[in-house]
């Protein structure tokens, strides 16, 4: 019945918390989406397998430090022009609402550092992307928490939980991340720019949303920083509580 | 009047019980995400073991069936006052979550682990 009477089913069930997430979550079998390949479903399963056996049964020792992790790909990704040996790409990133019940506890975007294209080495790396004209500035990447880290040979993971806080509309009234990926080119060639124009970042830039459950982790939530509660669109658990 | 009570409930015998067999247990059951029409959806794990409870309850509420005191008196209503009420049922006591990875609609991967998926033990209540 999924996808073909879901506003009845919402009104039969209310109270049924799974019904509820299948209804929300569940393509219909006649909208089959795209398989999403490549990076970062290998990512993700990396992820799985760390953090669960091949029963599916959580492992006592995972560190993912939360019990939802959302990957976001970009939307969209426009390369800019040259500048230099510098290659830059703008991505943007829909921020959608979050569910009610689940407490942002972290923001990561996750990246190659390192790139080969045309026997062409790369080094690269994130930064936020401010319109000359839009009010919200983000702060500076380069410092505090907003480091990158190194999660192997070639990703690099940088915290963005701060960024996450700023209110990140678009004209049309939609909640846009938008970041750059730069990369530098080691020795310049007309080759490799058009390469760089033919290669497309959506699959090796994303962000990761880590979610706690705050229905069953109401007792162990801190309130949430000015901002996230603004992001998952509700109070924090414990102000609820208080009022 | 607990003395009483006692006096009239009948022990465990499995001539009333049925065989050890078909009293209430836990049952390993697997099943694929294939089979319930959602691998177009979760790609990890293939299968799923959700197990399930089944069995006839005691008449006669053992300790390590983990039953609540209201089971207790519901089999003692059932025995002695009223058989239109009807005995405890067996039913999951106790659940571990499942790990699931899926794609959404919208093309986003997601991890979540979702509490209760597994039958652990079971209970007569």
């Amino acid at each position: 019945k999924i996808g073909q009477s879901s506003i009845a089913l919402r009104t039969e069930a209310p109270t049924l918390p799974l019904i509820w997430e299948l209804l929300e979550e569940v393509p219909g079998k006649q909208q089959r989406q795209p398989r999403v390949l490549g990076h970062p479903l290998r990512y993700m399963l990396e992820l799985y397998h760390r953090s669960a056996d091949p029963h599916g049964h959580p492992r006592e020792n995972r560190t993912i430090g939360a019990t939802m992790v959302r990957l976001v790909r970009p939307s969209a990704n426009t390369a800019m022009p040259l500048r230099g040996p510098w290659h830059i790409q703008t991505l943007n990133f829909p921020l959608r609402q979050n569910r009610v019940g689940y407490q942002l506890v972290r923001a990561t975007v996750v990246y190659r550092h390192q790139l080969h294209l045309s026997r062409f080495h790369l080094s690269c790396h994130v930064e936020p992307w401010v319109q000359k004209r839009q009010t919200n500035h983000f702060h500076s990447t380069r410092s505090g928490s907003s480091k990158p880290s190194m999660l192997s040979k070639s990703w690099a993971e940088m915290d963005i939980t701060q960024h996450i806080q700023q209110k990140l509309w678009n004209h049309k009234g939609r909640r846009i991340l938008q970041l750059r990926f730069m990369c530098q080119q080691q020795k310049a060639g007309q080759v490799l720019e058009l390469r760089w124009h033919g290669t497309s970042s959506l699959d090796i830039v994303f962000l990761l949303f880590y979610f706690n459950d705050t229905h069953k982790s109401v007792y162990k939530a801190k309130a949430l920083p000015r901002g996230l509660a603004e992001f998952t669109g509700r109070d924090p658990p414990l102000l609820r509580r208080a009022r | 009047q607990a003395g009483t009570i006692r006096s009239e409930v009948p022990g465990p015998s499995q001539e009333h019980d049925g065989p050890e067999s078909s009293q209430c247990s836990l049952h390993p059951f697997q099943v694929s995400f294939h089979q319930l029409g959602w691998d177009h959806w979760i790609i990890a794990p293939y299968l799923y073991s959700p197990n399930y409870c089944k069995g006839t309850c005691p008449r006669v509420l053992r300790h390590g069936l983990n039953s609540p005191n209201h089971a207790i008196i519901q089999n003692l209503i059932n025995e002695l006052v009223d058989q239109s009420v009807p005995q405890p049922s067996c039913v999951p006591y106790k659940y571990v979550p499942i790990s699931i990875l899926l794609i959404e609609a919208n093309g986003s991967i997601l991890y979540k682990e979702y509490e209760n998926m597994i039958a652990q033990s079971c209970t007569c209540r």
